[in-house]
């Protein structure tokens, strides 16, 4: 499975349509102090399923990953992020391995909370987070370095350092 | 799973010490399961010495050399089970030029061997030369992120973006 | 020592008020002591609003912001209350180029006003063009530190000290 | 009071004798990752009477501050630090103020403690650090920013913030 592309609508600081191709090997980021490149990252940590309002930076509710308006523009209602995989090599989950691409959303709208869709049916978090977990990725995956955090495992305790590893085993 | 892990094990602690010896250009460094016999139990131990210098206790490392070492350990892990995807966000921030530089070649060489795509955030223009493709996202309009594709060939609007 | 530390206040989040927007070129930023009427006992509570973006809490500022953040208010408590000397050990990892900029006019002119001593530790060469004088460390025998005064006319051997 | 030389041996990885002039406005320390750079800021901040030696990246013993060997030169049995302060100005506190020059030297010796001396006269650490709070900088003063620590006061709670505050109130 390889991941494709990650539109974003509304997520943080990206308030209109945006949308990123990955492409193979190497590709670079570069912005300006708080122009909104470790909010990409965050976005593609929230549509694999990221439980937890902290790890996203935000306060005690999800809903602040939704774009909260500036000086000249209004706040939204809601927040959107999908995920496209290419699963051409047939290499997903077998719930999911009959088609070329798998297309994951998460939707979070004021008040009504999250919800989940893969190639368009609803599902569950969890459904997501299995997906994520046998194409050998997820939320919380030490492969995700997010700003500041290159250092966590050395500095860690030592349990806390085996189960870091659990998770990548 | 005990199984699994004690696996996985034996496999990141061979990756980590090639990688920390590839990254510091010599010295030692390896895992120790401590604590108890069961691996699902136990606390992970790290032990890295600098080329030249004595075995101390990881907080006495330098900030760059904690980097290094914390990069050899992700790589380790990685590299046993690679996942489709890794994003590096400013890993690069406590290093000198030449450390970039070895931290550029390893992911270069990581990246050629299987299909892992990398997403890299940076300010340091060492590590933007080295990319295949570059997004920049500015905010033109104050508070609204917005994303641009870089030409790589106008080497210059890398910095244009950065300064906006 | 209650007089002292609300008078000390008042002052502190003037300062801290005006270097912030320095900083940044605008936007607000303030300072408030809560829980408590007894600023002995109170806790204090930190606004910080980049320009054009709406307040949030400071968990949302990127890395970079809460940088310059802090700088803002390390300096407010500096020009507060001047020390003799002053310390900075890689403020500017974190920074993009303009920001580095920035920092450095504010050390340029705190350093002017006063009689502080700065010692500057970095890695960013467009810090190490401001200052008045380099001291390079290096460790041409593994493990032993030695000090080399840096001619600033021979630009060159920045770069070689930090390859060294 | 000004801050004129700091001298160090045997302290950390600085095996021998070093000194650094600290001379006007902004001067720059250089040098590649692990060379040393962040040590000479902690011997700076040790003889000015810094107590913990967690605060100082070791262990549980401030013996950890003496150089302890490299592959092919043996450890030291001792470190030491001078910084010699010009008080020209004479504005130093009382005690100490008759003179043009104060030097304060701290000792560690393997199993013997720290000694402390300022102008030739042993004293106690509470003396070194009076001496250091009256001209409005110590071991712990907001103005010593460690490496990694610049974010710490607007990371930290509100109540252990204010105390920051108070330090250089
Ligand atoms: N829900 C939201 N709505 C609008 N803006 C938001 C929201 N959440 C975060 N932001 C803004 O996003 C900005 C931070 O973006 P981000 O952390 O991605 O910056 P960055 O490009 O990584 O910067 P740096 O180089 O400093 O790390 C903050 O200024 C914050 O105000
Ligand atoms: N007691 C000691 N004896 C010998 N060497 C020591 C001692 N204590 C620390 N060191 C060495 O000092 C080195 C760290 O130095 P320091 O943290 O000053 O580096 P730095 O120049 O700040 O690097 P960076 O740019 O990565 O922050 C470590 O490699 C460590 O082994
Ligand atoms: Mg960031
Ligand atoms: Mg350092």
């Amino acid at each position: 499975v390889q991941f494709n592309t990650l539109r974003l609508n509304g997520f943080k600081s990206f308030s209109g349509r945006t949308e990123i191709d990955i492409g193979e090997g190497l590709t670079g980021i570069v912005g300006p102090n708080g122009c909104g490149k470790s909010n990409l990252v965050e976005a593609l940590r929230w549509v694999m399923g990221e439980s937890s309002s902290r790890r996203m930076r935000g306060g005690s509710t999800m809903e602040d990953v939704i774009f909260n308006g500036t000086s000249s523009r209004s706040s939204r209602n809601f927040a959107e992020v999908s995920l496209v995989l290419n699963n051409r090599g047939r290499s997903a989950p077998a719930a999911f391995n009959t088609s070329d691409e798998i297309e994951v959303i998460r939707r979070i709208e004021r008040d009504k909370g999250s919800v989940y869709k893969i190639n368009s049916n609803t599902v569950r978090a969890r459904d997501v987070q299995m997906l994520f977990a046998d194409i050998v990725v997820g939320a919380n995956s030490p492969a995700l370095v997010s700003q500041g955090r290159v250092t966590q495992m050395i500095l860690a305790k030592p349990t806390e350092r085996r189960k870091i590893l659990e998770e990548s085993a | 799973a005990r199984l699994l892990l004690s696996q996985a094990f034996e496999k990141i602690n061979a990756y980590f010490q090639s990688l920390f010896i590839n990254l510091f250009g010599g010295g030692e460094a390896y895992l120790k399961l401590i604590d108890s016999d069961d691996p699902l139990d136990a606390g992970l131990e790290i032990f890295a010495q600098p080329p030249g210098k004595s075995l101390q206790s990881l907080s006495l490392l330098s900030g760059g050399e904690q980097t290094l070492t914390s990069i050899a350990l992700i790589f380790a892990m990685f590299l046993t089970n690679p996942s489709p995807i890794c994003v590096l966000d400013e890993i690069d921030a406590p290093l000198d030029d030449a450390n970039v530089d070895r931290v550029c070649d390893l992911l270069e060489d990581v990246s050629s061997r299987g299909n892992t795509r990398f997403l890299v955030i940076t300010h340091h223009r060492l590590t933007m030369a080295r990319m295949d493709r570059l997004y920049g996202v500015t905010m033109a309009e104050r508070g609204i992120s917005q994303l641009v594709s870089v030409d790589l060939d106008k080497q210059m609007s890398f910095f244009d973006i950065e300064e906006a």
